[in-house]
């Protein structure tokens, strides 16, 4: 990258870094961008793609502003994150779904509707990318994202499952998936939007009483739409959606990804700085994109979802955790939209040969420089943690937990070495 | 039951996906000039030689 600020012993001759165009297999004429950048501590670490959610915004978005490895300055220079998760991985960014940020098509029939599509997508590009590069093709492999990804990153840990079963190309060594402040399951999540919202005090009980009336019609609704309902999940979509914009009619101008904070106006938060970087005639040359538009966030990609949003991709994962593959599911404590409570209900509801034992399992802290960071449930291949002091972007709020979580879980390492604490704390 | 509520005036306006797209949009003060990655006309300008699917270049 130009306007780079090199520093801390990087010669920028080599960084190892790469971006590219990859020609979707099954598609009309649609390419996606990606960011591949190699592990600043050995090439032997795992390979981790990061998926962000929307749906349909950009994975710079995630790059620059949480765990990419480095950030932009407001001069418009670049410098390193200390806490880059390209510190303990070879870390992937793709613009996914097709149509979002750097990728593009030239017909409309290729953007994507459900999670067949975009998992069949990102199962090719990982073999292009593969055999792009075998030399990695051996390591360890992870999929991990936020928000929206909640979606695409158990639906493609299942396709890539499934491709290494069927033998239909390379054999990618998936070791595990993390899903960060996710969207899941929503008939539980959707359902513990108003548990959350009084716990935290932004309603009152008699309002509680009233929006919690939506529950049983939303829940109905999303029974309908089921696995490959249409009309019934758009109706679903709006149905449930009232439970939400309910709260925050009365949360007046708190910010729902980050309750500890307000929005001034629409403004949550600003990341112009990215759009206004990635315009740089000197940066678009050094990436190869020419003059190829880049959308930060699609309005079109966001609606053309909108019939996947309420279905449940929960129903895939046991058959993962049943054949060793494991999952994380993190969540910042101060987030509403995709909260600790609904992602922790789902995870405790999961039928799998190991439930009982995770249900049973004790609570214990994460630590991190002797500082308790998180609290973690794990047994096997599943560990559910509430990281402390983060919202909606865990590894922006928290960069040095989320990459130490990160390096311990891929490590194998986290449940042993948080400090264990005897108040197996009942599930609210 | 779903086509009866999507014809429900009281589910109209705020509760269209397109609003709350371009809500997400303002939140992080955003602002793409397009609503989608589309090009006119198929082109190669991604720099594809050669039947290859992929083209990468190194970020010097």
């Amino acid at each position: 990258f130009p306007n780079f600020g090199v520093g801390s012993g990087f010669s920028v001759d080599d960084l190892g870094h790469h971006a590219g165009y990859y020609k979707l297999d099954h598609s009309h004429d649609a390419r996606l961008f990606y960011f591949f950048f190699e592990s600043r501590n050995s090439k032997n670490d795992p390979i981790v793609i990061w998926l962000t959610g929307g749906p349909g915004c950009s994975s710079e978005l995630a790059m620059f502003y949480e765990n990419g490895p480095f950030a932009i300055a407001d001069n418009m220079t670049l410098v390193w994150n200390e806490h880059g998760w390209d510190k303990a991985s070879n870390l992937l960014y793709v613009d996914q779904p097709v149509g979002t940020g750097f990728s593009y098509t030239s017909d409309r029939r290729d953007i994507r509707h459900n999670e067949d599509g975009v998992s069949n997508d990102l199962y090719d590009f990982l073999q292009a990318f593969f055999a792009e590069h075998p030399e990695f093709a051996k390591n360890d492999f992870y999929i991990t994202g936020e928000s929206y990804a909640g979606h695409y990153i158990p639906a493609f840990a299942a396709r890539v499952h499934r491709g290494n079963k069927a033998k239909e190309g390379i054999h990618i060594n998936l070791k595990g998936f993390a899903i960060g402040n996710g969207l899941t399951d929503p008939a539980i999540q959707y359902k513990a939007y108003t548990d959350y919202a009084l716990d935290m005090g932004i309603i009152k009980q008699a309002q509680y009483n009233r929006i919690n009336k939506i529950v049983p019609v939303c829940e109905t609704a999303i029974k309908l739409c089921g696995t490959d309902g249409t009309l019934s999940c758009m109706a679903s979509y709006f149905v449930c959606n009232t439970i939400f914009s309910s709260i925050m009619a009365l949360a007046g101008d708190t910010n729902y990804y980050d309750i500890r904070k307000k929005c001034e106006g629409s403004l949550c938060y600003d990341f112009s700085n990215m759009e206004k970087f990635l315009s740089q005639k000197s940066v678009r040359e050094a990436l190869g994109v020419g003059d190829i538009d880049f959308v930060s966030c699609s309005p079109t990609v966001y609606q053309a979802m909108l019939v996947d949003w309420m279905r449940n991709l929960e129903v895939g994962i046991p058959t993962l955790l049943e054949d060793g593959i494991k999952l994380l599911v993190y969540a910042g404590e101060y987030d509403l939209i995709c909260n600790w409570l609904g992602n922790s209900r789902w995870v405790h509801a999961m039928e799998w040969s190991g439930k009982k034992k995770f249900v049973d399992s004790s609570e214990v802290t994460f630590e991190v420089d002797g500082v308790e960071a998180g609290v973690l449930k794990s047994y096997g291949p599943l560990s559910f943690m509430k990281v402390h002091d983060a919202g909606h972007m865990v590894p922006m709020d928290q960069p040095k937990a989320s990459l130490e979580m990160l390096k311990q879980w891929t490590q194998g390492k986290l449940s042993t070495t948080a400090t264990e604490e005897e108040n197996s704390v009942a599930e609210m | 039951f779903s086509s009866a509520l999507l014809l429900d005036p009281r589910f109209a306006g705020s509760h269209f996906p397109s609003v709350h797209a371009e809500k997400l949009i303002r939140q992080l003060n955003l602002s793409p000039k397009e609503d989608l990655n589309v090009v006119k006309g198929g082109d190669g300008s991604s720099g594809l030689a050669g039947g290859k699917r992929i083209a990468e270049r190194k970020l010097r």
